[in-house]
């Protein structure tokens, strides 16, 4: 947009087209296409190469929440539910938090209670291997709260400072998963005062618009503290996090970028708003 | 809803008996939100809703529609006619085995459809051999074989350090040899952008020349649907399309971005995690679900 020569209807109709594109959804898309034009009549402004600044200002101002540290518990351990829709990236993160946590000293336990999808005991397995952590696991089928409260029981008997809880994967438009889900929720808080410490919705930047009714329903359900957002090394924006940021108050904490172990990052709303742009 | 918002917009208008240019212009800017809510991307809203407008201008409006109603029953009729309309059975070989690609981006749900397609060949009459291609995801052949284990479909591998291509192939030997009919091969998730990766399907392509090769996207995917679609229909001319998840409350836009970018039709639909959650696709009742 910084070839156009004015702020005629071409430049806008353009800046519209690259927010859409970028899945930041008709509402944000005209709430920042507004904000620009009242402060190009406002400053006066003519020439579209500073729209850039402005955009990102305003794009990283609505993400800004405070921090993107991950919450840590006054005293170990610290219990971090990870929650989200089918195959966002909830246990490929879970093993690259571990990895993290393990780099800073930390002792991880990893809590396998996604109990009903093929192998993802198995899968977890891999990740606890890699990263150096201890997991937690029942046989298939077996209830996923129950394997939460083994996990935090574990924690404690060993002195693990981070327990990390995969779960399975489900729509949000499914009411008795979600029930499942608060269950588990439930049986955290019940054993650790203040925890979870952190629930983190796992959001694929591929997602469109449903991830605004995502992040809704699992905040309602259990109370999510923050998002991941993953697969930010394709070529989506994951610009719905906006809506997410606006409407909900939710912030991004990190950003998923690759399968290895090493492809996690925490969120920077300045490069990610450059990132949009570019 | 789309129908309400019309209606309202339709209040303002005068028009009855025919459709002006106002008229038409008003209610294709509820069409164009509407679409782009549902995930449909941009270019493709914007030459549909051109197409839309044409059909539309000077159309007498039906006795017993509203000229809200007259637009609508235009738009669903385009969008079924856009998402319908062409070969969307499996293609078999005119000797077997027939061999079925499945491709796509991370967590798709290839795997998954892979079991799901395997079930339904199998209540055909088919005998079915799953091939376990992903040698990089953690526990993926493992999720294979569980999978099949759980239906009866034997499913070949050859361990995480056989190369695709060989895999594919030697599983296509073994069908043969085990006179199996079809062979489903899983490959891992990749990205369009990831070169190796890309060039590698190519290179299973050339060793087994599939008679099918089948895109599995996730009817939640945003306006990247366009990018995804083209790349992966460029460099591997697709056969058809899975849509997954539709068991969701996603509207399903990226269908239409996908048939409108490649042309190809979509197959079956994932509606749910067990096997038996694939079901034919109709055009008609994911127009009417992108609608809103
Ligand atoms: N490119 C890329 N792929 C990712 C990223 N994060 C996860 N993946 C891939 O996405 C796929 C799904 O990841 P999983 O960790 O199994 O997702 P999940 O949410 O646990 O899936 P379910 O448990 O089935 O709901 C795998 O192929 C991962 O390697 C990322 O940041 N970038
Ligand atoms: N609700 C629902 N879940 C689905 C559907 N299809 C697949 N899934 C789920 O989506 C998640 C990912 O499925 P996979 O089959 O592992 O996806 P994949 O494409 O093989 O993933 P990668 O191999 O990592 O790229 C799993 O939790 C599946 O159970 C569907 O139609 N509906
Ligand atoms: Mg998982
Ligand atoms: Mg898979």
């Amino acid at each position: 947009i910084g070839r156009h020569k004015n702020f005629d209807d071409n430049f806008f109709e353009e800046l519209e087209e690259i927010l859409l594109t970028a899945d930041v959804g008709m509402k944000i898309t005209l709430e920042l296409v507004g904000r620009l034009k009242e402060r190009v009549r406002r400053e006066k402004l003519s020439d579209p190469g500073l729209a850039y600044n402005i955009l990102q200002e305003e794009v990283a101002s609505i993400l800004d929440k405070g921090t993107s540290r991950l919450r840590e518990a006054a005293q170990p351990p610290t219990v971090i539910l990870v929650v989200g829709v089918n195959g966002s990236g909830k246990t490929t993160t879970i093993g690259k938090l571990a990895y993290q946590y393990k780099l800073g000293g930390k002792k991880v336990i990893l809590a396998a209670a996604d109990t009903f999808r093929a192998a993802a005991g198995e899968q977890l397995g891999v990740w606890a291997q890699r990263a150096g952590a201890e997991l937690i696991r029942h046989q298939e089928g077996a209830d996923p709260a129950a394997v939460a409260f083994d996990a935090i029981q574990a924690a404690r008997s060993r002195r693990a400072d981070v327990v990390l809880i995969d779960t399975a994967g489900r729509l949000q438009s499914k009411v008795n998963l979600m029930e499942e889900l608060k269950k588990i929720q439930r049986v955290i808080a019940r054993e650790i005062q203040e925890a979870p410490h952190e629930v983190l919705l796992v959001l694929d930047a591929t997602t469109g618009q449903n991830g605004l009714s995502q992040a809704r329903i699992f905040r309602e359900a259990v109370g999510v503290t923050g998002i991941v957002l993953t697969k930010l090394d394709g070529t989506a924006k994951g610009g719905v996090v906006l809506a997410i940021g606006a409407e909900l108050g939710l912030p991004v904490k990190l950003v998923g970028l690759g399968e290895k172990i090493t492809d996690l990052r925490e969120f920077s709303p300045q490069d990610y708003a450059a990132a949009l742009f570019s | 809803s789309l129908a309400e918002r019309l209606q309202a917009t339709f209040q303002k208008l005068r028009g009855r008996g025919k459709l002006s240019e106002a008229d038409v212009t008003a209610a294709l800017r509820e069409i164009r939100l509407a679409l782009l809510e549902a995930d449909v991307n941009f270019k493709v809203v914007k030459d549909f809703v051109d197409k839309v407008k044409s059909r539309a201008i000077g159309q007498e409006v039906l006795q017993s529609l509203t000229p809200a109603q007259q637009v609508i029953k235009i738009v669903y009729e385009e969008l079924t006619a856009l998402m319908g309309g062409s070969q969307s059975k499996l293609i078999f070989a005119s000797h077997p085995p027939t061999v079925i690609l499945m491709v796509g981006l991370q967590g798709s749900g290839k795997t998954t459809t892979a079991a799901k397609l395997a079930r339904f060949l199998t209540r055909q009459g088919h005998r079915p051999l799953l091939a376990a291609a992903d040698i990089y995801r953690p526990a993926a052949i493992k999720q294979l074989q569980v999978l099949g284990g759980q239906l009866g479909v034997p499913v070949f591998s050859l361990g995480d350090e056989v190369k695709p291509p060989a895999i594919a192939g030697a599983a296509v030997e073994h069908a043969r040899s085990q006179g199996r009919d079809v062979v489903i091969v899983d490959t891992a998730g990749r990205l369009h952008i990831d070169a190796e990766m890309m060039a590698e399907l190519a290179e299973i392509k050339h060793a087994v020349s599939p008679h099918e090769i089948l895109l599995v996207l996730d009817a939640m995917t945003g306006q990247d649907a366009v990018r995804v679609a083209d790349e992966f229909h460029r460099q591997l001319n697709l056969t058809g399309v899975i849509l997954t998840k539709l068991d969701g409350d996603a509207r399903g836009g990226a269908a239409l971005t996908v048939r409108a970018v490649t042309g190809c039709p979509i197959k079956f639909i994932g509606v749910g995690e067990k096997a038996g959650a694939l079901e034919a696709f109709h055009p008609e009742r994911l127009a009417a679900r992108i609608l809103g």
